[in-house]
């Protein structure tokens, strides 16, 4: 929302690889395990990013019970 | 069911999509699980329009945010056919819904169940081999900086906030994980995909879990 200034996307940026080299440090040795780093959105802060991103809305949902069929709603 | 399974295998997935600033993945999983349903029924595979969803289904928020259970319900109790992608193009911001006559040809839903299926995955493969893909919704907080990769790792299955479509599932390698198709564009990830582990509902993808019936 908005010019962000270029010092805003430095500091992103800069927290981003941060954040990279911490995450991808747990298990190095786990193979197939998931790799991050620098993408399209690493110029953004994490507020920033959830707050453009990440706009989808929960309810509680059903347990699902394989015992019964799953409730299919108005379906003959 | 087979250990490995995707439906984008049988051609009936539609390209990965970019929501671009648009706060609209509620709409892009809905209208891609549509797609394929149409598609797993026999008819051609073809982008159906998120616009039409964003700008019409009154119960969301358009590119500020919405509820897949919501456009679901939206789509079912009003009969809405969605139109295809190239009568109603995405524009990546919210606007004033336009209404088409009932001759106009369009894709509507059946039905549709949302069920939580945590602790029981395998029982949501058999719900993905038996109606297509699904939606889901996950915490995505982390899928910030993905490259690619299994998902095992610092994403609970806290707070649900980005809808996803769940297009398959491979158990042959040492660990299970759910193919997931994001709407971020086909950079991110691997082609537009992410991979989340199977079991210990890793991210809360089998949380909130939708499928449509056309």
């Amino acid at each position: 929302t908005g010019p962000r200034s270029r010092e805003q996307q430095a500091a992103a940026f800069r927290e981003s690889l941060n954040r990279h080299r911490y995450l991808n440090s747990f298990f190095p040795s786990e193979n197939s395990t998931a790799i991050y780093g620098i993408n399209q959105f690493s110029y953004l802060f994490p507020a920033e990013f959830k707050a453009t991103y990440l706009r989808s809305k929960t309810s509680r949902f059903p347990k699902y019970s394989a015992a019964v069929q799953m409730s299919i709603s108005n379906v003959s | 069911l087979p250990l490995r399974f995707d439906w984008r295998d049988k051609q009936v997935v539609t390209q990965v999509r970019n929501q671009q600033t648009c706060g609209g993945c509620w709409a892009f999983s809905v209208v891609g699980v549509v797609e394929s349903a149409y598609a797993i029924k026999g008819k051609p595979l073809e982008d159906l329009s998120v616009q039409q969803v964003i700008d019409c289904s009154y119960n969301n928020y358009g590119c500020n945010g919405g509820s897949t259970l919501n456009a679901l319900n939206w789509l079912n109790k009003t009969q809405v056919k969605l139109v295809r992608d190239s009568e109603y193009p995405f524009k990546a911001q919210s606007g004033l819904c336009h209404y088409f006559s009932d001759t106009q040809s369009g894709f509507s839903i059946k039905g549709y169940s949302a069920h939580d299926f945590s602790d029981q995955e395998d029982e949501m493969a058999k719900a993905l081999f038996t109606f297509g893909p699904l939606v889901g919704i996950v915490d995505a907080v982390s899928w910030q900086d993905y490259l690619g990769g299994i998902i095992q790792h610092h994403c609970s299955s806290g707070e649900a906030n980005h809808a996803v479509i769940i297009t398959g599932f491979d158990k042959t390698g040492s660990t299970p994980y759910w193919i997931v198709r994001n709407s971020w564009g086909s950079s991110w990830g691997v082609d537009g995909y992410a991979y989340v582990k199977m079991g210990g509902n890793i991210c809360g993808i089998a949380d909130f879990v939708s499928a449509v019936f056309v």
